[in-house]
């Protein structure tokens, strides 16, 4: 898969997510 | 989608011989197999990887005795509900919940073995309109239920004797959640496919929602069987038992897809197809551990796919006495166990 299909990947995407989303 | 671009390969003759019979469990007291598992069971000081069996009635325990011979240890007598699944808890011992309803998942409960009274004993877990439910780690379930306003989707933490006051609501999707899987070697992510074919990522330890995806596939209903995160991507193993032959995509059992969580973006990695001669409508149900799929046709054969590979590894014709009716991994991939409907439980060494 490469990053121009999918985007930008990132390795903390869980912690990312959660720093984003609604409590 | 790249996998739809893929043709499929398959062993030109995928053969029974890469199953290997091992032992047969007949239970002569059950006239209805609905499900079979495997549990870790404790007794004397030793702990062996035991057999469940369930009939609309009843469930059984089997040990393993020398010379791949098994024993009925314990018989639980269940009410006028009949058993609808065996819900194992993956690293767990001397217990096992199952699944009771009629249409519908109506109750859980729990079935484990009380040192206390030296006796095996059933409590009652949870009650509702239950429409998924999954044994995860650590001695956890987690549900989605619907009542005609909401959805509610839990996780229950369990004790040795039944269910415990630690438990965790998760956010609920508008749609409705048909499976779960955990997220391999994150104890905190779990993921869910619902019912208009979204994945969603939930954080079990805040009970957030992180995100949906759309899994990008024509046909309805996915159910996700494993998850796993590698090199910033999340990959889900996918069955369709809806999905019908196309020119495109051939026969589709299992597919592989990787999924960037942040973007919401996915690509097909793998896809396994029907071996040939099995068109139409494809198979009844399915499980699938590490890279192993197996599932039962609607020819009423059993057929192993190599995820990995996208091969169907061994097709089990149906035997004799009938059609295979469940099929379900060990607790690892090495053995395959598969049941008839009048209650015979065959093991397979892979």
């Amino acid at each position: 898969c490469s990053e121009s299909d999918l985007g930008p990947i990132s390795l903390n995407w869980f912690e990312e997510l959660s720093a984003e989303a609604p409590p | 989608d790249v996998a739809e671009q893929l043709t499929p390969v398959l062993l030109s003759d995928p053969r029974e011989e890469s199953l290997q019979l091992v032992s047969k469990l007949k239970d002569s007291s059950s006239s209805c197999a609905v499900d079979v598992s495997t549990v870790w069971w404790e007794a004397a000081g030793s702990r062996e990887l035991s057999v469940v069996t369930a009939c609309e009635s009843s469930v059984s325990l089997w040990k393993p005795l020398a010379s791949d011979c098994w024993a009925k240890v314990y018989t639980w007598q269940l009410g006028e509900i009949p058993v609808i699944q065996i819900v194992a808890l993956p690293d767990a011992c001397n217990l096992v919940c199952i699944a009771l309803g009629d249409l519908e998942i109506g109750e859980i409960r729990l079935l484990f073995y009380s040192s206390e009274n030296d006796s095996f004993k059933q409590s009652l877990v949870k009650t509702g309109n239950i429409k998924a439910v999954l044994g995860l780690k650590d001695r956890r379930l987690v549900s989605s239920s619907r009542t005609v306003q909401e959805q509610q989707v839990e996780v229950l933490s369990l004790s040795e004797t039944g269910r415990s006051k630690d438990g965790q609501t998760l956010m609920a999707p508008e749609e409705t959640v048909l499976a779960f899987a955990e997220v391999e070697d994150m104890r905190d992510a779990l993921v869910g496919t619902t019912v208009v074919n979204s994945i969603v990522i939930w954080n079990v330890k805040t009970g957030q929602l992180l995100k949906k995806m759309h899994v990008g596939y024509p046909y309805p209903a996915s159910i996700c069987h494993r998850a796993y995160a590698d090199s910033g991507l999340l990959f889900v193993v996918l069955s369709h038992p809806h999905a019908k032959e196309s020119e495109s995509c051939g026969n589709p059992a299992f597919r592989v897809i990787a999924f960037n969580p942040k973007t919401a973006r996915s690509t097909g990695v793998m896809f396994s197809s029907l071996p040939p001669g099995h068109s139409g409508r494809q198979y009844l149900e399915g499980d699938v551990k590490d890279t192993s799929a197996a599932a039962v046709l609607t020819s009423g054969a059993i057929a192993v796919w190599d995820l990995q590979l996208g091969h169907c590894t061994a097709l089990l014709p149906p035997g004799p006495d009938g059609s295979w009716a469940l099929t379900r991994w060990a607790t690892s991939s090495a053995c395959l166990l598969a049941g008839q409907r009048d209650g015979t439980v065959c093991l397979y060494r892979y």
